[in-house]
């Protein structure tokens, strides 16, 4: 049996949000620590990792690994249907057929509840290693979404270039270029705002601006993004919850 | 001229 509260039903859609729309079949596997999921979009060259611990439940239990296989697009629908301030929880038996999800507006005694057939979805588990990184970047997300956002328009390719105090961001496409330099530093009043870089290796890498645009949705999650590149393996981009964290790792492209 | 790497290639299935 698994029941998962959410306190608000905004986290989760704020979760399904963030990745819906570079992945569409996903499996949730929930177990008695929490749940996670993973997914590779179509071109293989996302990869998403999704874990949601118990803290970021209002309450938990799932006393049998359970596997629930969800089309994207639909579960949004389901999500629409209930309000953000709403609680949330989801309710499947050991080999469910369809998962329920119940919302409740405790103000109002109202009770929504909505079951979503589930299907059997095949797709690999990939053994994601602990990498070593060259660098780590943690910044705003804000600015991080705004930054891609811009430069997107330029080219369909994105460069970072990070030495010792320099992250430069440009695009240099058809219609012009742009770049973006930041420094990193520490607002003593507003740490949420600060930009903090560890620097082993400096790094030049490129990206397909499609796939950051897609990442970038994750930033309704967290005011920061954690950003860690290596030179030799795919990109990984953060956002943290409360407990767990919604992950992409980019492929990066390489000069022929 | 660039070409696009995939996740695949680094890290195996399990």
């Amino acid at each position: 049996m698994l029941e998962a509260k959410f306190e608000e039903a905004s986290l989760f859609k704020k979760i399904i949000d963030g990745f819906k729309d570079c992945v569409q079949l996903v499996n949730f596997q929930c177990k008695e620590d929490g749940i996670i999921a993973q997914a590779v979009d179509d071109s293989r060259v996302l990869l998403v990792s999704l874990e949601i611990g118990i803290e970021a439940f209002q309450e938990y239990r799932c006393d049998h690994p359970v596997t629930l296989g969800i089309d994207l697009n639909s579960l949004s629908k389901v999500l629409r249907c209930g309000n953000n301030s709403d609680t949330l929880t989801l309710i499947a038996d050991d080999t469910p057929d369809s998962v329920l999800l119940l919302f409740e507006d405790t103000k109002k005694d109202r009770i929504a509840e909505y079951s979503l057939k589930l299907m059997d979805i095949d797709a690999d588990f990939l053994k994601i290693e602990e990498l070593a990184y060259d660098t780590t970047l943690l910044m705003p997300s804000s600015e991080f979404t705004k930054i891609v956002r811009d430069l997107s328009q330029f080219s369909d390719s994105l460069n970072i270039m990070i030495t010792k105090e320099t992250i430069k961001f440009v695009a240099d496409g058809d219609i012009g270029s742009g770049s973006v330099i930041l420094k990193p530093f520490v607002n003593m009043d507003k740490p949420e705002e600060s930009i903090k870089l560890e620097m082993d290796q400096p790094v030049d890498l490129t990206f397909g601006s499609k796939y950051l645009q897609d990442i970038v949705k994750g930033s309704a999650l967290s005011e920061k993004v954690g950003v860690r590149l290596s030179s030799e393996a795919p990109a990984l981009f953060q956002f943290d919850l409360k407990s767990g964290y919604l992950q992409f790792f980019l492929a990066p492209k390489f000069n022929d | 001229k660039s070409k696009q790497s995939t996740i695949t290639e680094f890290f195996p299935r399990e």
